[in-house]
């Protein structure tokens, strides 16, 4: 029988694979802190 | 094939740092009331082309208060910004920039600074003294027992009151109210207004010299008045290009 898959499923089986020791970059903003947070 | 759209600039790219560089500057050089506002961090950026070299830019900063008014000469870089313990101040201003050409114009900006929380500066630091109200009747009196002292005391001109910068008052173990107010010189001596205070007026533009004092005055257990004021000197006054108020709490544009 033919089942569809869900989408998430197939984003999931089908997502590329990073490579090992892959960083994901840091997120663009918001930027550093230079002093402190309140 | 249309080119690829530029990626979106980080918070950290020297592009957005030097935009936010010039913001502060603007903020300050256009603030007539508190501190100078040093940048904490650049929350968002947003860029929107507008043709070849012509950027309109949009700015979230987080801003930190000084220990420098902002009447002072003193260059933002050697300003210190103060610390938890001392109750904070924080700015956030949103701001529209322009970038023509290479080079940065302020179209808009709006500022709402804030105190941290009492809660906060007592977690770090419980006996810390705390911010008060600049229209407390202690804080009022206190500067005015101190511009009296120092104007008692010196060979200076007579020096009137501008603004009260900040105050705070510490009640245990000794009831202590510490003061920063800015003062401008007038046309008077000390001797002068002795006689006639009414005559003294403050010094035209061109020869308009402001300063700042800071003050403690202990009441208990024991009474103490410790007062220091530092005249900047004439400065040529910068352009007025609209009045930006930096008040705790205060919203500004």
């Amino acid at each position: 029988s033919v089942a569809k898959r869900a989408v998430a499923d197939v984003a999931q089986h089908d997502k590329v694979p990073h490579p090992v020791g892959f960083v994901p970059p840091p997120p663009p903003c918001p930027g550093k802190i230079r002093h402190f947070k309140i | 094939v249309p080119a690829a759209p530029l990626a979106p600039l980080g918070c950290d790219d020297p592009e957005s740092e030097a935009a936010a560089e010039f913001a502060v500057n603007y903020i300050n050089g256009h603030s007539h009331h508190g501190y100078k506002f040093a940048l904490n961090s650049i929350e968002n950026i947003r860029v929107i082309s507008q043709g070849l070299n012509n950027d309109i830019i949009f700015l979230e900063l987080d801003l930190l208060e000084t220990t420098c008014h902002v009447l002072s000469p003193t260059p933002l870089a050697n300003c210190t910004v103060r610390s938890f313990a001392q109750h904070a101040v924080e700015g956030d201003c949103d701001i529209k920039l322009q970038k023509l050409d290479g080079k940065f114009s302020v179209l808009a900006s709006k500022c709402h600074s804030h105190a941290d929380s009492s809660e906060d500066v007592r977690q770090v630091c419980p006996e810390c003294p705390l911010l008060a109200s600049l229209n407390n009747t202690e804080v009022l009196t206190a500067v005015a027992t101190a511009l009296n002292d120092h104007n008692s005391k010196t060979a200076d001109p007579y020096l009137i009151l501008l603004e009260i910068g900040r105050a705070n008052i510490q009640y245990e173990p000794a009831h202590i109210v510490s003061v920063e107010f800015a003062v401008a010189a007038t046309n008077c001596s000390a001797e002068d207004a002795k006689v006639s205070v009414e005559a003294c007026q403050l010094l035209p533009d061109d020869q308009s010299n402001f300063g700042f004092c800071t003050a403690t005055m202990v009441t208990r257990p024991s009474q103490d008045l410790r007062v220091g004021c530092q005249l900047y000197g004439h400065q040529v006054p910068t352009p007025d290009a609209g009045v930006i108020y930096s008040h705790p709490g205060h919203d500004t544009s």
